[in-house]
């Protein structure tokens, strides 16, 4: 099953 | 003191189509670099990144950084209210609640202003890393999108798979499936309609085609849209804003559980 990811595991907080 | 004069302001009035379905609320922030925005979709799947150059303005004046958050739906229904030719200057006062949208007509016989409020608006700056892409697609704008509205008639979700016979975009639904192979192209006469694929790897990925569907409302910024993917890490959907900027739209893709 593919789960949708989000953007902020991927890019951090500045 | 803010004044940023565009001759061109139907790019204003494309950026904000383009972003305001994905974005609700956004804060633009103006520097002597330019006028940028980036903001993410409120389930934080996607991220819009907006640079407008200061070189690319007529006249540019910010005399000091600024953060101004504006709701875009609003936004957009002031922009609309600018004719396709008209000239766009954005003015705000330091410590002003408000912002002032000019339209002046190409001949100076009509000119309007549209005060719009200001908001205050939290938001998360995100630092995108710089990376090296597996594939990098070029293509025609409008075949991109045409390609997302098909798919998105017969699937949710596209599997975009770069290897050296082309890109391939595949879905699924209930009705069945689609395939859709795109090959190189280098047409030398009409560099708007070439297809480049450029690829260090063999790369597959999946996406929600809702978003890229959303990311093709800025078809009417460039002709071409260029695509970077690289296995585990958000798909870039770029359109260049010409001698300006650009629109970059970061979806991070469904994984495998």
């Amino acid at each position: 099953v593919n789960q949708q990811s989000q953007i902020t595991s991927f890019f951090s907080k500045t | 003191m803010l004044e940023l004069r565009l001759v061109q302001g139907s790019i204003l009035k494309k950026v904000l189509e383009a972003i305001k379905d994905l974005v609700n609320d956004a804060n633009f922030d103006c520097s002597a670099t330019g006028f940028s925005l980036q903001a993410m979709d409120s389930s934080h799947v996607a991220l819009v990144a907006l640079l407008l150059r200061s070189e690319g303005f007529e006249h540019y004046r910010c005399d000091r950084n600024l953060s101004m958050g504006m709701s875009l739906t609003n936004m957009a229904k002031m922009l609309k209210c600018a004719g396709n030719d008209d000239i766009v200057t954005i003015k705000a006062d330091d410590g002003s609640d408000t912002i002032t949208f000019m339209f002046e007509s190409p001949t100076q016989d009509k000119i309007a202003d549209f005060e719009m409020k200001l908001m205050d608006i939290d938001s998360e700056h995100l630092g995108i890393p710089e990376a090296e892409y597996e594939a990098i697609v070029r293509m025609p704008s409008s075949e991109f999108a045409r390609i997302c509205k098909d798919l998105g008639t017969i699937g949710d979700t596209v599997v975009i798979s770069v290897t050296k016979e082309g890109v391939k975009f595949s879905t699924r639904g209930d009705i069945g499936t689609a395939n859709i192979v795109c090959r190189q192209n280098t047409s030398i006469d009409k560099p708007e309609e070439a297809t480049i694929i450029e690829m260090q790897e063999p790369v597959t990925l999946t996406f929600a085609l809702r978003y890229m569907n959303s990311f093709a409302k800025a078809t009417p910024l460039a002709t071409q849209v260029t695509i970077s993917l690289s296995s585990e890490l958000p798909v870039v959907v770029e359109y260049k804003i010409a001698e300006m900027g650009y629109v970059r739209y970061y979806l991070a893709p469904k994984i495998e559980e």
